[in-house]
């Protein structure tokens, strides 16, 4: 794979929440990002809505299509298959959960349109 | 053992206006 994959999506990574709390990846909950976007002073959760899942330059990426927002400001990601995004009430989910599984040991389920991905943005832009 | 920050895990996506 031409592309670095992310440590931390690895099965047993430690996460620090915005209150100092540890957690291992398998682990977060939807609320886990949540309260820490509550406290923090630069960060803002978005809800972001996959539109699209099209074949990406390269036969293992993928290019999701988001609507983000209240806005709905459409925004292109291009990553690999594997790659995993947090769903709303649903938890980590990627274009190939199997790959997932495989590469990171973290379980995943499919990520579809219409999935509502957490996501951010900076807190005060008008 | 490395310890992550829990907005690494997240896409930053395009800022929206809304707030």
């Amino acid at each position: 794979s031409p592309v670095a994959l992310p440590p931390f999506f690895m099965r047993g990574s430690i996460i620090q929440l915005a209150d100092g709390e540890l957690k291992r990846v398998e682990d977060l909950k939807t609320e886990d990002f949540i309260q820490s976007a509550e406290i923090s002073s630069e960060l803002k959760i978005d809800s972001s809505t996959v539109e699209r899942i099209d074949n990406g330059q390269s036969p293992n990426a993928v290019v999701i299509q988001f609507s983000v927002g209240e806005l709905k400001a459409q925004v292109c990601v291009e990553v690999l298959l594997e790659y995993p995004f947090f769903v709303f009430g649903q938890g980590w989910s990627s274009c190939c959960p199997d790959r997932t599984t495989q590469l990171f040991e973290l379980s995943c389920a499919k990520l579809c349109v219409g999935d509502v991905c957490v996501s951010l943005t900076l807190r005060g832009l008008r | 053992v490395p310890v992550f920050p829990w907005h690494s895990l997240v896409p930053f996506l395009a800022p929206t206006q809304s707030d």
